[in-house]
């Protein structure tokens, strides 16, 4: 079963 | 004072056609380098990232930096008022509670003003880190639009599978399940209609078919898209705007649970 990732585990807020 | 003029509307009313399913709201950061967006879905899956550069528009003058907030559905609305072929203007002044959108025909005979209220907007930038892809993939962008419509019939997701020989998009679902897969171009006369893979390492990624298929609204705007890949990372889909500027999409891949 696959979930979808969120964005902001790989972005870094700046 | 901000002022930006575009000798045809048709650009601008392409860039809203192509955010407007994905953003409610964005702030458009102007300088004098130009104009940027950079913006997030409410749920945070993909990133929007649009970059016009002052030296494409036909006039452009920004005296200080601005971030104005903008409705996205109402801007839309705003630009399907102007005629593809009608120059269109933006201006605001330096500390502005408004903008403009000054739309004039051809013939110059007439000429239409909107004004827009803007929106007071929290800032959450984003720094996106440098990263080498696996895999980049420059296709026509009417053929990734056509492959996205035709397998979100089978499945909530496509699977993109890149290797040396080509490219491959798979879906399934209850009712069965479809595979398109793309060869490299040997010799295509036509830069337009070419498939070039650059790749260092093979990956496979799946992605969730309702975003593809928001980001494939961008093809009008582009003839070629790029996707840039790389195992466990978001997927990058571009699109060149012209002479410009580009647009390009962000998307979290999906993952197992």
């Amino acid at each position: 079963l696959t979930i979808q990732d969120n964005l902001t585990k790989y972005f870094i807020v700046v | 004072m901000f002022e930006a003029r575009l000798a045809q509307s048709a650009i601008l009313k392409k860039v809203l056609e192509a955010v407007k399913d994905l953003l409610t709201e964005a702030t458009f950061e102007c300088s004098d380098s130009g104009i940027q967006v950079q913006a997030m879905d409410n749920a945070h899956v993909s990133l929007v990232s649009l970059n016009l550069r002052s030296d494409g528009f036909d006039k452009y003058r920004c005296d200080r930096n601005l971030s104005m907030g903008m409705n996205i559905g109402t801007m839309t609305k705003i630009l399907r008022c102007a005629s593809s072929e009608d120059t269109v203007t933006l201006r605001a002044v330096d500390s502005p509670d408004n903008i403009i959108f000054i739309f004039e025909s051809q013939n110059k005979e007439k000429l239409a003003e909107y004004e827009m209220k803007l929106i007071n907007m929290d800032l959450e930038h984003l720094g996106i880190p440098e990263t080498m892809y696996s895999c980049v993939v420059k296709m026509p962008s009417q053929e990734f639009a056509r492959i996205c419509r035709d397998l979100s019939q089978f499945g909530e997701a496509i699977t993109i599978a890149c290797s040396k020989e080509g490219i491959k998009f798979s879906a399934a679902g209850d009712y069965g399940n479809a595979n398109v897969k793309l060869a490299q171009t040997a010799d295509s006369d036509k830069e337009e209609e070419a498939v070039l893979i650059d790749m260092q390492e093979p990956v496979k990624l799946t992605f969730a078919c309702r975003y593809l298929n928001s980001f494939v609204k961008a093809t009008p705007l582009c003839a070629q898209v790029k996707l840039s890949m790389s195992s466990d990372v978001p997927l990058v889909c571009e699109y060149q705007i012209g002479e410009i500027g580009h647009i390009r999409y962000y998307l979290a891949p999906k993952i197992d649970d």
